[in-house]
């Protein structure tokens, strides 16, 4: 087969090369399925661009190279083309004719999806929010939080509810622990006075029964803010949109970590007066149990057993220096223990117990791993 | 004959560096 | 943060029916052509039998390409004095052909290439 090679005088520089993954192609496949190039930030730009789909992103990396890359088009020539004798070969059976040149690809590669909070203020429950004309705030709507983060659509929606995010009258923003905090408490009380299930929380009934008997004036516990507040502490039951199971144990550490903020943050607290303390913060009768290991990572044990609040954001973020620090709080830890205010350092993924031992020493005592400094 | 159709050729194929992209230069 | 939807309108049907590019150019006529080096080629119009106009784009035929398709080999023949030997390559990874359309801002995909030809060798002089 004999191809003519023609190149127009004039090529379009506006045609990219992009690598297509199996799982793009996929993407591609679905007619349902829509792919959008992104670039984060408030700038033009300020962000890298990313390509995302419903549900994944993508990051683009530009790899040049050294060769001529030449992209073509097959055409019918108005005239007929003069045939090159010289070569001997069988007459050409079509014309091509280069468009454009490439010298670099666009490489993609699977990001997770990091959702953009610069800009989204925290509300703390102030009736004063959001301001009247909401200028001063720029981001104006969950769809101009979606367009601004580096992000695909489902990524950014379960970060933001992991984060505590809401909407007051349109505006986009994270509620603030103190106001979660009560949020949380409110509806469990209301939610046990009215005996709704905690397997099936229905936004609707929850929101009555929150409501119920408040002066509407003062009431910051909107629709949306319930909703939050069943978002992060619990999972959305499957097939019933607005319907959610309360995750008990994420309830219960949450109290926890507020118990040992507000009783061992000064000074330690023998486990068993823990206990109950951590118990008296949640509302009466509720059922939830509670285990100290469930705050791992959110204690040390300065003397014996006693526990004190320790958060992971006062720790050093250098390696070494957190261990040293940690070291310097406690002597010896149980491994379960200290795996907990380290492992956001692995971030070569190595299996934890051998990511410790490049900066600890290990030693097996009975049953159980201590780790000290080396 | 100043009708010049030439490949000059290049020994070796480099293509390892590779850079993140910004938007602009989509469109240029 | 700006952000721009990819249109996959003059694939789609080439995507449902499962086609994709099995030899040298793609089902809807596109082909990607790669040489080690650089070529030259002239950007200015010429009166020679070369240059030729198809619709609004003046070109020049710089080029030969012969495929084996049995082999999968390729032979170019560049201008009137160089050769060179290549092959029919299958992509690693296959690459979308996307226009970034700078006029209305809007971005299409209007082809996935599975394969290139490819020139590595130094051109040979044709005798």
């Amino acid at each position: 087969m004999s191809l003519n090679l023609h190149e127009r005088l004039s090529t379009d520089g506006s045609f990219r090369l992009l690598h297509l993954t199996p799982e793009l192609l996929e993407v591609l496949k679905d007619s349902n399925s829509k792919l959008q190039f992104k670039a984060a930030g408030n700038d033009e730009d300020d962000g890298d661009v990313v390509l995302c789909s419903r549900d994944k992103t993508w990051l683009l990396r530009q790899k040049n190279h050294s060769n001529t890359v030449m992209l073509m088009h097959e055409f019918t020539p108005e005239q007929e083309t003069s045939l090159e004798t010289t070569f001997g070969l069988p007459n050409p059976t079509s014309d091509f004719a280069g468009f454009a040149r490439t010298t670099f690809e666009y490489e993609t590669k699977k990001v997770s999806g990091i959702i953009n909070l610069d800009s989204v203020p925290v509300h703390n429950g102030s009736l004063d929010f959001p301001p009247a004309d909401g200028q001063d705030l720029p981001v104006k709507s969950m769809d101009d939080l979606l367009a601004s983060s580096a992000c695909s659509e489902k990524e950014c929606l379960s970060q933001w509810n992991q984060l505590g995010g809401c909407t007051v009258k349109g505006y986009p923003c994270i509620l603030s622990s103190d106001f979660l905090s009560k949020a949380l408490h409110v509806t469990l009380m209301s939610a046990m006075a009215e005996s709704l299930d905690f397997s099936r929380l229905k936004l609707d009934e929850t929101f009555d029964a929150v409501n119920k008997d408040m002066d509407q004036d003062s009431n910051p516990y909107t629709r949306e803010v319930i909703k939050t507040t069943l978002e992060k502490y619990g999972k959305r039951v499957k097939d019933d949109d607005d319907c959610w199971q309360l995750d008990q144990k994420k309830v219960a550490e949450w109290y926890g970590i507020r118990a040992l903020r507000k009783y061992a943050s000064q000074s330690s607290i023998p486990p068993a007066e823990f206990l109950i303390k951590w118990k008296s913060t949640f509302p009466p009768y509720a059922p939830f149990d509670i285990e100290i290991e469930m705050l791992r990572g959110w204690f040390f044990r300065p003397t014996g057993s006693n526990l004190q609040y320790l958060s992971k954001n006062t720790l050093p973020s250098d390696i070494k220096e957190r261990f040293k620090m940690l070291f310097k709080l406690q002597s010896q830890w149980d491994m379960d223990d200290i795996a907990p205010f380290v492992e956001e350092l692995n971030t070569k993924g190595l299996k934890i117990d051998v990511f410790i031992m490049k900066y600890a020493r290990k030693r097996r005592v009975g049953k159980k791993f201590i780790i000290s400094s080396r | 004959d100043e009708i010049r159709i030439w490949v000059r050729y290049k020994e070796g194929f480099s293509d390892a560096v590779r850079k993140n992209v910004a938007w602009s230069s989509l469109w240029s | 943060m700006p952000s721009v939807n990819v249109s996959k309108r003059q694939l789609q049907t080439l995507l449902q029916s499962d086609q994709h590019q099995t030899s040298v150019s793609t089902p809807l006529g596109n082909m990607m052509l790669e040489i080690q080096g650089d070529l030259e080629v002239p950007r200015q119009w010429h009166e020679d039998q070369r240059f030729t106009t198809d619709g609004e784009h003046q070109m020049v035929r710089w080029g030969l390409l012969h495929i084996d398709t049995a082999r999968n080999n390729a032979t170019l023949f560049v201008g009137r004095k160089q050769r060179l030997l290549g092959s029919l390559v299958k992509l690693d990874t296959p690459l979308g052909l996307i226009k970034f359309n700078q006029q209305d801002g809007t971005v299409e995909m209007q082809d996935v290439f599975h394969y290139k030809v490819l020139f590595k060798s130094r051109p040979l002089p044709i005798m």
